[in-house]
């Protein structure tokens, strides 16, 4: 795992609670709120799993520590995203808390329902996004979640030992986990 | 930091046929190294530096020879993702290279990217 220059982390009183929210002008319509909200829950509950933070959704945009949208093209921070495939989103590190994601990708909830050849897994880029709005930047290691590249049609969502060993050197265990019960999903996973 | 040509001549419609295409276009990289001159390695170095491997600020990276920071900087590459260090466009090299991936830089960091709330 690797760590952005300077180490920067959340630097609040463990157990910690980050809220996030959803950009109410910068969302995708093919895909229902609901649906979204639910990828995004499941995504922030694996990082919640390994570390003492909680993760809570709120309807106060402009107030969340964690802000998430879907933008085109140039929008403003310096990094514009360029159309389908290529870059599928970025995110900050502590403690900004923006989530951006490329609208011109084609999202994906369930490939079951989405067909496209070059559909995208929300929640795989989700997780690794989180990963960096917590401090871990890109890492060496392929099956990792923080490893930068993720192909269409893949899903990736379950954390690596490297994942949780570099997010629980920032912010600590929570008592909840063990690494048997990671690691057997893990495994289950990616066998 | 302005838009890589490399990045932005990717796909602009879903099509298989596009998708397939793109590829197809950039098999003509594989294999190239150090002293090949590829018509449109220029959009491979706007990659590199795009995402941190050419940092100098002296570097050209218009034009389309493999020279010795391209090398350099696929080395870093490889050495950075777990692939094979060969120093040349190989097959996974330019695949990676190829693959959707996140838009925050692996080596160094964004100014962007990398900031500090206020």
């Amino acid at each position: 795992y690797v760590y952005f220059p300077g180490k920067p982390r959340w630097a609040r009183r463990i157990p910690m609670t980050l809220t996030y929210g959803f950009s109410p002008d910068y969302m995708i319509r093919y895909l229902s709120l609901s649906d979204i909200r639910k990828t995004f829950k499941g995504a922030f509950s694996k990082w919640e799993s390994v570390i003492p933070v909680r993760f809570v959704e709120t309807d106060d945009y402009g107030f969340a520590d964690i802000k998430i949208g879907f933008y085109a093209g140039d929008h403003g921070d310096g990094e514009p995203f360029d159309g389908v495939l290529g870059i599928l989103g970025h995110s900050f590190s502590p403690e900004s808390g923006k989530l951006h994601l490329d609208a011109a990708e084609m999202w994906a909830v369930d490939f079951q329902v989405e067909k496209s050849k070059v559909a995208i897994d929300l929640e795989s880029v989700a997780v690794h996004e989180i990963g960096h709005l917590l401090g871990l930047a890109h890492s060496p290691v392929k099956g990792a979640v923080m490893y930068p590249s993720l192909k269409p049609r893949v899903k990736k969502v379950d954390l690596s030992l490297d994942d949780i060993q570099g997010v629980q050197s920032l912010y600590g265990t929570n008592p909840n986990f063990t690494f048997s019960s990671s690691l057997e999903s893990d495994t289950s996973a990616n066998p | 930091r302005p838009e890589p040509e490399f990045a932005s001549n990717q796909l602009t419609e879903t099509t298989p046929s596009n998708y397939y295409y793109y590829y197809y276009y950039h098999n003509r990289f594989l294999n190239s190294r150090r002293g090949s001159h590829v018509s449109g390695l220029s959009e491979i170095k706007k990659y590199f530096h795009y995402f941190g491997y050419l940092t100098s600020q002296d570097y050209d990276v218009s034009d389309d020879m493999f020279d010795a920071p391209l090398e350099s900087a696929v080395i870093y590459y490889q050495s950075k993702l777990g692939l094979q260090v060969t120093g040349k466009l190989d097959f996974d090299t330019l695949s990676q290279i190829l693959a959707p991936r996140c838009g925050v830089p692996d080596a160094g960091s964004s100014p962007a990217l990398h900031a500090t709330k206020n």
